[in-house]
């Protein structure tokens, strides 16, 4: 199973991950 | 030589045919790998070899909702005590799962897979990151993140899908933007100005914790529900079939947060059927019966509830269930 965010966020809005990085819930996924 | 070629065409058997066409088709699928790491070596990006119609359409044609169904039957046979520890630790050792963080370590304590599937974590397994606005609703592996461009979203590097077909059309609120800036599907979703929009594709392998929850603080406005294929979502088929999530069933929760416009999709693959949202038990997934292409919308927001429905960083908000 997957799930999927869109979502719109200011320009300066950054993901701090990797592709193919494991993640785990809580863990924090970007911020402005 | 007639002789010859004779008595070769008589001992030919079917089985040499098919052992000859497989291996044939595996040598040349081998050799095009082969050909793809030697481009990879020399620093040439190789493109992902994207499945062509006929493929998609023969991957479609296998029963997976029914197979899935059956699946979830099955594994909701209560097992009987003395089988439950052997069938579970064979589980968390052919997929890894981790039963010092699961609420019930017992494995007694399961009456079938399927509740086993479901098991809950300790509260404190996953502290929730308090310092960023956006967190990971599920434990999984991250696919893809980034903005989206053009309306295509990327469901792994390189393969693409359209937003618009994901989603379906905005209906969901009444837009009152001018036919000039009505723009694309892309420039409907963003409310703000200046703002941008965009994706994080996170995919649950079979042993990761299958409860999802909120990412963000947000209001869920509306539920739109497309009844679908359920084709595995693996990476590597993710890599395959273009359009993959548009193909499969699913459940789109949008809203609205701080920022703007906020959705959460729940995508359902083969082993993992049903959907289940905490807050809306009208929601049923995986049923027999569906036409194809369709979805059903629901709508939070009532005259009695005009906010929808209030969901806090970080609480339960639904789970992947077998079959």
């Amino acid at each position: 199973s997957t799930i999927v965010l869109v979502f719109e966020a200011p320009k300066d809005f950054t993901f701090n991950l990797k592709a193919g990085q494991k993640i785990r819930f809580g863990e924090a996924l970007g911020t402005m | 030589i007639q002789a010859a070629s004779l008595t070769t065409a008589t001992r030919l058997r079917p089985v040499h045919v098919l052992v000859g066409t497989g291996g044939g088709y595996v040598g040349y699928w081998q050799y095009g790998k082969y050909k793809d790491r030697e481009l990879e070596r020399q620093g040439i990006e190789v493109p992902p070899h994207v499945a062509n119609e006929m493929e998609v359409a023969l991957y479609k044609s296998i029963p997976t909702r029914l197979l899935s169904r059956a699946w979830g039957r099955l594994n909701q046979v209560e097992l009987p005590m003395w089988l439950r520890k052997p069938v579970y630790s064979l589980y968390i050792w052919t997929f890894g799962v981790n039963m010092k963080e699961a609420a019930v370590e017992d494995l007694q304590h399961y009456r079938n897979l399927s509740e086993f599937f479901r098991r809950k974590l300790k509260p404190q397994a996953r502290p929730v990151c308090n310092s960023h606005c956006v967190i990971s609703p599920s434990d999984g592996k991250i696919l893809h993140f980034g903005r989206v461009k053009n309306c295509e979203v990327e469901q792994v590097k390189g393969v693409t899908y359209s937003l618009e077909t994901f989603l379906g059309p905005q209906t969901w609120t009444d837009i009152s933007k001018g036919e000039d800036d009505a723009g694309s599907f892309q420039d409907l979703l963003v409310t703000k100005d200046g703002n941008q929009l965009f994706h994080c594709i996170i995919y649950l392998a079979p042993g990761d914790y299958h409860c999802f929850h909120s990412p963000t603080d947000w209001r869920v406005a509306h539920r739109r529900h497309f009844p679908g294929s359920l084709m595995s979502v693996n990476p590597g088929v993710a890599r395959w079939i273009k359009e993959l999530f548009c193909h499969n069933e699913r459940v789109v929760l949008s809203g609205e947060w701080v920022h703007g416009f906020f959705s959460l999709t729940a995508v359902g693959a083969t082993n993992v059927g049903s959907i289940r949202i905490y807050f809306d038990r009208d929601l049923r997934t995986n049923s027999p019966r569906y036409c194809k292409g369709s979805y059903n919308d629901f709508s939070y927001i009532s005259s009695t509830n005009k906010e929808g429905v209030c969901m806090r960083k970080g609480e339960h908000l639904g789970e992947f269930n077998l079959g």
